[in-house]
């Protein structure tokens, strides 16, 4: 349950 | 990475050189909407100050900077070095009832209530009707330049190859965003007129005219 996302798209 | 992302982020970087290019060689800004490209650099700086927390790839890094620098440099000729050329008349869109909006429905619904996140969800949101100042500018004027319409084209397919991108990742990975899908649907919904002009009229040489 990560905090944070990673945004891989631009 | 895949094929309709790759070819999304071209049209994406197509469609701003294509602006730059034109008021730089004309030396102009007439028929653009200054707002429109405000809001787009706010997306840019909202949704990329990840710049400094995560690394994706090198590509991923290159293109963020590339639109960063890109969406400021055509402020600047916009409102300072071309400026005199600038149509305030026509770009009268209130940008604030973009902005607000956008920024209380990421309060709302977004995936995670941090300050990154928020602001992530913020320039998706904000992202999806950046374009209506100028599509507002392009029916007052009723018409558009032709460049000007290969610009909108371009910026315009680059969220609809993005749609094709969600479909193939959700189809190979099963990833998907539903707050990117749903704002890009509405992007790319907002276009669709301007699509039809673009692909009955400019293609076949006419000028477009949008109903006033």
């Amino acid at each position: 349950h990560e905090e944070t996302i990673l945004h891989d798209e631009l | 990475m895949n094929i309709f992302r790759l070819t999304g982020d071209l049209a994406h970087l197509i469609a701003i050189i294509i602006l730059l290019h034109k008021i730089w060689k004309s030396r102009s800004c007439a028929g653009i909407s200054g707002k429109s490209q405000v809001l787009f650099a706010l997306v840019y700086t909202t949704r990329y100050l990840d710049l400094v927390t995560s690394y994706v790839s090198i590509y991923n890094t290159f293109m963020k900077f590339v639109f960063l620098a890109t969406s400021y440099a055509t402020i600047y000729l916009i409102y300072v070095k071309f400026k005199a050329t600038y149509d305030h008349n026509h770009d009268t869109f209130r940008i604030e009832f973009l902005i607000l909006p956008s920024l209380a429905l990421a309060l709302l619904i977004n995936h995670y209530f941090n300050f990154l996140e928020v602001l992530w969800t913020f320039s998706i949101y904000l992202e999806s009707v950046a374009i209506l100042p100028q599509l507002f500018m392009v029916s007052k004027t009723g018409e558009a330049e032709s460049i000007t319409s290969h610009y909108l084209f371009a910026l315009g397919s680059y969220r609809a190859l993005y749609i094709l991108n969600w479909i193939y990742r959700y189809a190979t990975e099963g990833h998907y965003d539903l707050i990117a899908i749903v704002a890009g649907v509405v992007q790319t919904v907002l276009y669709c007129d301007f699509f039809y002009l673009y692909i009955t009229k400019v293609l076949k040489g006419k000028k477009l005219q949008l109903p006033a």
